[in-house]
């Protein structure tokens, strides 16, 4: 009485149920880049005597250069080219069709980044935790508070960094996450306010020089550069990063009543980050 | 008892699409 379905990986029903993974997924996130689907991998579909429907997805996914607090939808993002360290994901996706809606019930992934394209001279992705590179990010920081008026900015989230090496030195490319804060003396606070202010910035140059532009999330700020008079350092609120990530990776979520139709592979889940407790549609 | 043969007449190439994987959007 149950009826299994191997589809292929490019019909509609595929399609579908591969974009509402990719949806969902991204919806996980608080902290991060979306992920933009590149690949169905495999599909089955387990209808039940009920007309209810069990896909089975595996897809994979790149990592675009739109943060998850970027409005923009993840079909107008641009996938990150292998040269600059393509973050990729691989993840096994349950969704349940049932009334003809398909809703996420369990997921799994494990990500990794592409190395096989580093090459001399090329922008090498750093560790997030990266001494050099977050005082470059805090360099950035101060660069951009001493040109905006009336408003200053905290740290979110540090979402990349990477160096390259040239003649005056090692270059700095750095992507972050600013969030409009309340400063006293040398402190400043998040603003807790949920309108508070929040950007996207860009920053590259050397280690004390750098040119930063901020998107905050469809207003498009002025470049600036380093020759203003230097404000206190501000403490980074950054997000934690521990161990050696090189970068934000996407979520694990298990549902254990469907853990059979996740593939075992225990030894790959070890590189996922930890865990957060699963909150599953009833 | 009679056998139905449904053997069937091959006229030209068979192009098989792949089922599995599907189309790589982006990059492998």
């Amino acid at each position: 009485q149950i009826n299994v379905q191997r589809p292929m990986c490019d019909s509609p029903e595929a399609e579908e149920a591969a974009l509402v993974a990719q949806d969902y997924l991204n919806a996980q996130h608080k902290h991060g880049y979306k992920y933009a689907l590149n690949r169905i991998e495999d599909i089955k579909i387990v209808t039940m005597p009920d007309g209810n429907s069990t896909f089975v997805l595996e897809i994979d996914l790149l990592e675009t250069d739109c943060h998850v607090l970027d409005p923009t939808p993840v079909a107008n993002c641009t996938v990150r080219p292998k040269i600059l360290t393509a973050v990729e994901g691989d993840c096994d996706v349950v969704l349940k069709r049932v009334g003809g809606v398909l809703t996420v019930t369990a997921f799994k992934c494990k990500t990794e980044e592409s190395r096989e394209d580093i090459c001399v001279g090329c922008f090498n992705l750093l560790p997030l935790n990266d001494t050099a590179a977050l005082e470059f990010v805090n360099a950035s920081l101060i660069t951009l508070n001493n040109i905006t008026a009336n408003v200053s900015y905290t740290l979110l989230e540090v979402g990349r960094v990477s160096s390259q090496v040239v003649s005056g030195g090692p270059q700095y490319s750095a992507e972050f996450v600013i969030v409009e804060a309340n400063c006293t003396d040398s402190v400043c606070l998040p603003l807790s306010d949920p309108l508070a202010e929040r950007g996207f910035c860009t920053a590259l140059g050397l280690h004390s020089q750098p040119t930063v532009a901020c998107k905050m999330f469809n207003i498009l700020m002025p470049v600036v550069d380093a020759n203003n008079t230097a404000v206190p350092a501000l403490p980074p609120a950054v997000h934690v990063h521990t161990g050696s990530l090189r970068h934000h990776k996407l979520t694990s979520l298990h549902d254990p009543y469907l853990v059979g139709f996740l593939s075992a592979e225990s030894a790959e889940s070890a590189e996922v980050v930890p865990v957060v407790p699963a909150v599953v549609d009833a | 008892p009679a056998t139905l043969d449904l053997t069937v007449a091959q006229t030209g190439p068979v192009l098989l699409a792949p089922v599995c994987p599907g189309r790589v959007r982006f990059f492998k």
